[in-house]
């Protein structure tokens, strides 16, 4: 079953969201490809990881309830990892 | 912790900041004072110094702005990015800006701003973010319950100690305390003259404009402080001030209003009009005050003459005023301020303070009045 499309917009809203946050602060180049063939890998899922692992989540490579709440959070402007 | 890329920091430690505006939410007072305080932060587990310019370039520039601001970053209104600041280096190196489209405040409500302060201040010292969530350098803003309990983490002492080292050893301990750059009047300026005195749970304040000084008899130490760094909803440019010990109160007088002070605490209720005590409405404002615990009497002075309140009837005394220098003679010019230390009363007139034997009923030293700075 394909998600309502109210439900699919939600999650491309989600997703440009984080695709954002981690462009931000967690060095996610601009033109990353959201997913590749395995669900579990491809930059966007790694950058999830490294940003839940920094900010102190349980790292599941997903878009869970906490990880879309830290996202929300008020926070300092500078990136969480450097170049 | 973690530092910028490639480790920038400043090379030398006398660092120099601007506060080039200012945010509308806020008093000035309470934002020159919540970036005291956070530059004191790092101050005082580094052997680094700020000292304020007024004008120019400094090393650390502090602004305000909404949206666009100039740099590559802009603000994004509410919520969200609170704030962002650069590394050490030239020009916009060191720069702390912040958003004035979030809510800045003194309390845990709202953004607190010394708190977001020590963060960014941390970014224009060298420090990047923490992945400690105990850390002031952790990304996410938190705010805390009770502000005084406000300590640097052990991470983010070691990050900055990492750049700077501890405060050095061989940093000679000045052994007068030496008065902040930024002081508005040097303390041992011979013209000193003082807003209001009074004793605090056997300290005593000396205020004047924005500041006050802190003397400790135990210790002799003397600390120099914004008014607005303890009591932020205080004015400035006080008229009158004095202890009553039996309520552990401060009592502070400006205009014909008057605020009760507990600690750090302005009690609730203030302020309230001096008219309240028994004052006539020709009376618009007090010049100093004192309260001699052993009688339960409060003296207000107000030119040449002076008042007495019953602390225990809370009701001012009939028979007054009476002229000052009819019972207090030799003191026969317009009082600034007056405490009492070791028995005597201490009256402030202009840059001249008189010692008054209250027993002998006679002044029995004249001095200048920043004696009690160790100058």
């Amino acid at each position: 079953a394909y998600p309502l499309d109210g439900a699919a917009r939600g999650q491309d809203t989600s997703m440009e969201l984080v695709q954002q946050y981690l462009e931000n602060y967690y060095n996610l180049p601009k033109d990353a490809k959201q997913f590749v063939r395995r669900r579990d890998s491809g930059p966007v899922v790694k950058k999830i990881r490294e940003m839940q692992k920094f900010l102190g989540l349980e790292v599941t490579g997903k878009l869970d309830s906490d990880t879309m709440e830290v996202i929300h959070k008020p926070r300092c402007g500078i990136p969480d990892v450097g170049d | 912790f973690t530092t910028f890329p490639n480790m920038p920091k400043w090379r030398k430690t006398q660092l120099t900041y601007r506060i080039v505006n200012y945010t509308p939410d806020l008093p000035r007072d309470a934002v020159d004072s919540a970036i005291e305080r956070a530059l004191k932060v790092w101050e005082e587990v580094t052997p680094l110094t700020f000292s304020r310019l007024y004008e120019g370039e400094a090393d650390i520039m502090i602004s305000f702005a909404v949206g666009e601001h100039g740099d590559f970053y802009r603000f994004d209104g509410p919520g969200n990015v609170l704030a962002h600041a650069y590394p050490p280096g030239q020009g916009i190196y060191g720069d702390a800006h912040f958003d004035d489209d979030e809510q800045w405040t003194m309390e845990t409500a709202g953004t607190n701003l010394f708190l977001v302060a020590v963060h960014e201040l941390g970014h224009s010292l060298g420090l990047f973010h923490s992945a400690n969530m105990e850390a002031v350098m952790y990304p996410l803003y938190k705010s805390l319950t009770d502000l005084a309990q406000f300590r640097l983490s052990q991470d983010d002492v070691d990050g900055i100690q990492s750049l700077y080292g501890s405060p050095s050893d061989d940093t000679p301990v000045p052994t007068k305390p030496v008065p902040p750059t930024h002081e508005p009047l040097a303390m041992c300026d011979p013209a000193l003259s003082l807003d209001a005195v009074s004793t605090l749970r056997g300290e005593v304040l000396f205020f004047k404009d924005r500041h006050f000084w802190r003397k400790s008899f135990r210790t002799h130490e003397l600390e120099f402080h914004l008014i607005s760094s303890f009591w932020p909803s205080l004015p400035s440019d006080l008229d009158a001030a004095y202890e009553v010990t039996s309520k552990d109160t401060v009592f502070v007088f400006k205009g014909n209003q008057f605020w009760g002070v507990r600690g750090g605490e302005v009690q609730a209720g203030y302020p309230r009009s001096i008219h309240t005590l028994g004052f006539p409405p020709t009376v618009k404002k007090i010049d100093a005050a004192i309260s001699n615990k052993d009688k339960k009497k409060t003296y207000f002075f107000v030119e040449d003459k002076y008042w007495r309140f019953d602390e225990k009837r809370q009701s001012m005394e009939p028979g007054f005023p009476r002229q000052i220098a009819e019972d207090f003679p030799g003191v026969d010019t317009k009082i600034d301020a007056v405490f009492e230390a070791f028995g005597f009363y201490y009256f402030f007139s202009g840059s001249s303070q008189l010692e008054f034997d209250p027993n002998a009923k006679k002044v029995t030293h004249i001095l200048k009045s920043n004696s009690w700075f160790n100058c």
